[in-house]
């Protein structure tokens, strides 16, 4: 776990009064398999790693000159710890879980993402959040690929007693423009679009989803990312953003033990923010996002 | 300053990046360096090509399992018939795709098949399933939403008997690893399915998700302690992610790859290959 590996790296840095580059290498060796075992991409663990080493090289400097005048104020170990945790909540970045959601207009929000990451039940939990929080949300079932996936959509709309709509023979953007009026006929809030699972690097259907964007304007567009996605978390999160300048992510699947670390990644190398993570398959599933409980859970 | 790397050091970072951002994750990638290492050492390899080219044998020579690529049944007349397939694995992994996929590789081999629709919890699961039996023109036997996993695939499994069929390929709903009641009900689920045919299920495929990263190692090791495991299918190896988690799970748990899932129709899958597999993971 990052934890042994934060573990470690203090253990190798008691009890010294001083630390030198070399002690700070191996513990950053330790931190660095910690991260890349959780999941963060290689880029961002390099990154890290080179930020964290300036600053505590500099520190190093710095502690020996205040011993040569006789005066340690904080142990060289705390000083570590702490640039580690600066250095990893400042990944983590500003928090920012809301939404745009103006009064009196329809706001949309668009779900994308690969295939299976959660999308169609994180739209199911939206709906209930926002009927919670006073809304009136409908669903937009614009996923016409997958096998029952506008079924699927339907079954939860029915268990919220949220409309759904679809028609069939249309493409996801005619459709979503569609649902969208139906949405303003039912003098609903919130309009939520459920897309299909897509590769980011598919062209035609990443063209399919900017189509989108373009017939609805949708407020809020939340790329679904399953927690327990590796390596490629990155490549698909900039893609993703390139195309259609995402306004977050849903972080899905943490109810399991996957460490999550594209969390840093995404944010990291896209710079927008997390902003709901899915903790169950039940529609109350759905939480704020909270760097704390995500920084932990990286560092094991 | 920047201290004399020598070309082997930096071939050595580039093989190390390219490890790790095909997601084969530290032990393995560390184990496999040390190997390269080792033969730069005794000078028994002197140039980058033959660097990866060791990694490539090597590589391939873990996925090379038997059974890996032995993808069809084995279906011999007077063999082990109805030959009944558990799918297990993760949420929205491709379990079902798989089936259907399956389904229709089986039935263009000229065999009969019954499916399962064991998924009795997820909003559609059945209907989802049912779409696919119509796509490649196969029995589908499903429960009332709700009922009970065990006594559906019981079902599907007596119905692959009774109508003599070749292949029953059980289908269960996702579910985490880490949730015990959840892993429980796949055990009895297992039971059960044996009640109806001795011996079955036959295969216990786990369907792994190629962009999972760390946490496919330890779904692999789990579904294997819970259920006994006999074979793995990688899906959505269509996309950038490489699946090198694979390697790690393969070396320690011996699981062979059936199966890799290269896309969403139903001609979209294929026997696992190593070699296409190692070339794929250095391009
Ligand atoms: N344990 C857990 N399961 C989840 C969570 N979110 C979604 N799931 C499950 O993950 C699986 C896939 O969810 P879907 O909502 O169908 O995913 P999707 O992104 O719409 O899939 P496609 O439309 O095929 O791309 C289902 O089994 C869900 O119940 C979560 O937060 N935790
Ligand atoms: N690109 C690609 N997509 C795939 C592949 N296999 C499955 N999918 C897609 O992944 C999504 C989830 O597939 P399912 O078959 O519903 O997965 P599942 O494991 O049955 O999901 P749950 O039953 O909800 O746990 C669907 O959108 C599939 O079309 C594949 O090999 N490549
Ligand atoms: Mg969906
Ligand atoms: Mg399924």
């Amino acid at each position: 776990t990052v934890a042994k590996g934060f573990k470690a790296a203090r253990n190798k840095l008691k009890g010294r009064t001083e630390i030198t580059t070399e002690v700070v290498d191996e513990a950053l060796r330790d931190i660095r398999v910690s991260l890349l075992e959780a999941d963060v991409s290689f880029e961002v663990v390099k990154r890290f790693v080179a930020r964290v080493r300036e600053k505590a090289v500099g520190e190093v400097v710095e502690t020996r000159v205040k011993t040569a005048r006789g005066k340690l104020q904080v142990t060289p170990q705390d000083h570590f710890i702490k640039i580690c945790h600066d250095e990893l909540e400042g990944l983590m970045g500003p928090v920012d879980t809301s939404l745009s959601l103006p009064d009196r207009v329809l706001s949309g929000i668009m779900l994308v993402g690969l295939q299976g990451s959660g999308k169609t039940t994180t739209a199911g939990k939206l709906a209930r959040k926002l009927k919670q929080d006073g809304k009136k949300p409908f669903l937009v079932a614009a996923d016409i690929y997958r096998p029952a996936a506008v079924e699927q959509l339907k079954v939860l709309g029915a268990q919220l007693d949220v409309p759904v709509f679809h028609e069939a023979g249309l493409q996801p953007p005619e459709l979503c423009k569609r649902g969208r009026e139906a949405a303003a006929r039912a003098h609903a809030t919130v309009v939520i679009y459920d897309t299909a699972g897509r590769l980011a690097v598919d062209d035609q259907l990443m063209i399919e989803l900017e189509q989108i964007k373009a017939a609805v304007e949708p407020a809020n567009i939340l790329l679904v990312c399953d927690a327990m996605i590796g390596q490629d978390a990155v490549k698909t999160a900039v893609e993703f953003d390139r195309r259609l300048d995402l306004s977050g992510f849903v972080l899905t699947k943490l109810d399991g033990d996957a460490r999550g670390g594209a969390a840093l990644s995404i944010k990291e190398v896209t710079g927008k923010p997390i902003k709901f993570l899915g903790m169950g398959e039940g529609l109350d599933r759905l939480e704020e996002f909270r760097p704390e409980g995500l920084a932990s859970r990286i560092l094991g | 300053l920047g201290g004399g790397r020598t070309l082997d050091d930096s071939v050595l970072a580039d093989l190390e990046e390219l490890l790790f951002t095909a997601d084969i994750g530290v032990k393995t990638a560390t184990a496999l360096l040390e190997m390269v290492r080792a033969k730069v050492r005794a000078r028994a390899l002197a140039d980058p090509a033959q660097l990866k080219q060791a990694l490539k044998v090597e590589i391939t020579r873990i996925l090379a399992l038997d059974g890996a690529a032995a993808a069809l049944p084995p279906f011999a007349p007077g063999q082990v018939r109805p030959w009944v397939v558990m799918v297990v694995g993760v949420n929205g992994s491709g379990k079902t795709t798989t089936i259907g996929k399956l389904a229709a590789k089986l039935k263009d081999a000229g065999h009969s098949v019954v499916l399962g629709a064991g998924d009795t919890f997820r909003a559609a699961a059945g209907e989802q399933l049912e779409v696919w039996a119509g796509r490649v023109g196969a029995p589908v036997v499903r429960g009332k939403n709700g009922a009970d996993p065990a006594s559906v695939c019981f079902e599907a499994v007596q119905q692959g008997v009774t109508t003599k069929a070749d292949v029953v390929l059980c289908d269960t709903a996702g579910r985490l690893h880490t949730k015990a009641p959840l892993m429980e009900e796949l055990k009895k689920v297992k039971r059960v399915i044996a009640k109806a045919v001795p011996g079955a299920p036959h295969e216990v495929l786990l369907v792994l998700d190629s962009t999972n990263g760390q946490n496919a190692i330890a779904q692999a090791r789990q579904f294997h302690e819970a259920l006994q495991v006999t074979g793995l299918a990688l899906t959505k190896l269509d996309g950038t992610a490489k699946g090198g988690v694979i390697i790690g799970i393969c070396d320690e748990l011996k699981l062979p790859v059936r199966w890799v899932g290269v896309g969403e129709t139903v001609a979209d899958l294929k026997a696992f290959s190593p070699a296409e597999f190692v070339e794929a993971l250095f391009e």
